[in-house]
């Protein structure tokens, strides 16, 4: 299943404490260059539990323990953990689970957190802990019976699965700036445009800024290639793509103030005044960036 | 982009409701000094390396 639009990068536990686990992936050399990656999944299958256990539990119905997955990442030689997910999972229960056995971790924006960062050499999802819930009646101990199924299991099947889902952006990006010899039309692919404004000609501008007299803004104009309706269908989360600036860059300016009847100049700086890079990106979704071999 | 944010942005930056009614006697006297005028070159070319993200 290592297509364009679908990875699979099979994980380990590095640690397992009572009710923590440190769950690694390899993710060198999965994502293929000049790529973005839309939704990461990661599946974690739940070893079942054996009646007897859950007889002692002496409760009705079957008891539910709370799964956090936490992201941790190392920043400038510290830790730093996201919350990815956390849920209440029945424990024994047969309809806790989809019907592969699993549970989709992270909904596809907060999955997206980690969307088009180049993956770094130590930069392992991580499953974080499992915990009471608080919600549930106070004497359980539930947490200590779930216990996910790890690489090496039993006919190797139920380890911890990332599913990364790509798009190659040689189809799906922006072309970085347009053709001035073609006119721009609805079949534009992406592009930045340069588009300059006159300050020089607005009347408020009279008289007050002093510099520049204009400058070169550019815009991000024609469309964007959406993704193939199964993939539309099996993403919800994320809406159509558009051609929008991802990159921008201030302008300063000189204007002249009026202090105690004396007009001095004054320098500003305008953020986010001139367009430097266009990109395709979802509507909600944080715009990508190209992701390194 | 168009007038109007560049207006609402200049405003918001100098914490002004509305733009100054200078006239052109106010500029005849104004002299831009050396130091506004490399203030105004060091953040053009900082502009131009420095990026921001989009949203």
């Amino acid at each position: 299943r290592f297509s364009q639009h679908f990875r699979e990068v099979a994980g380990r536990f590095l640690v397992s404490e009572a009710n923590t686990h440190l769950l690694a992936f390899g993710m060198e050399q999965r994502l293929p260059p000049n790529s973005e990656l839309v939704q990461a999944v990661l599946r974690l299958f739940q070893e079942p539990v054996p009646e007897a256990a859950l007889r002692r539990l002496r409760r009705p119905g079957a008891p539910r323990v709370r799964v956090t997955v936490e992201w941790l990442r190392e920043r400038e030689g510290s830790n730093r953990t996201s919350l990815i997910d956390s849920r209440c999972v029945s424990v024994g229960g047969r309809s806790r689970c989809t019907r592969e056995g699993s549970e989709e971790l992270g909904e596809g924006r907060r999955a997206g957190q980690g969307r088009g960062r180049s993956p770094g050499r130590s930069r392992p999802l991580t499953p974080g802990s499992v915990s009471r819930d608080p919600l549930a009646p106070p004497p359980s101990s539930a947490h200590r019976l779930v216990r996910f199924a790890s690489q090496g299991a039993r006919s190797g099947q139920g380890e911890p699965q990332l599913e990364l889902r790509t798009l190659d952006l040689k189809d799906y990006g922006a072309q970085g700036d347009c053709d001035p010899e073609v006119p721009v039309t609805e079949a534009t692919r992406c592009c930045r445009q340069e588009m300059y404004i006159d300050l020089q000609g607005m009347k408020w501008a009279e008289n007050w800024v002093l510099e520049p007299p204009g400058f070169l803004a550019y815009e991000c104009v024609g469309s964007c290639q959406q993704p193939p309706e199964p993939l539309s269908i099996k993403w919800p989360y994320v809406g159509p793509r558009q051609c929008v600036a991802s990159e921008t860059a201030s302008l300063p300016v000189i204007v002249g103030i009026k202090e105690g009847g004396r007009t001095r100049p004054q320098v500003v700086s305008l953020p986010n005044m001139r367009v430097q890079k266009c990109s395709c990106a979802s509507d909600g979704a944080p715009v990508p960036r190209r992701l390194e071999p | 982009l168009g007038g109007e944010q560049i207006l609402g942005s200049l405003l918001q930056q100098l914490q002004l409701h509305q733009p100054p009614v200078l006239d052109q006697a106010d500029l005849e006297q104004l002299v831009v000094p050396a130091h506004v005028r490399a203030q105004y070159v060091a953040l053009l070319q900082h502009s131009h390396g420095a990026r921001s993200r989009g949203r």
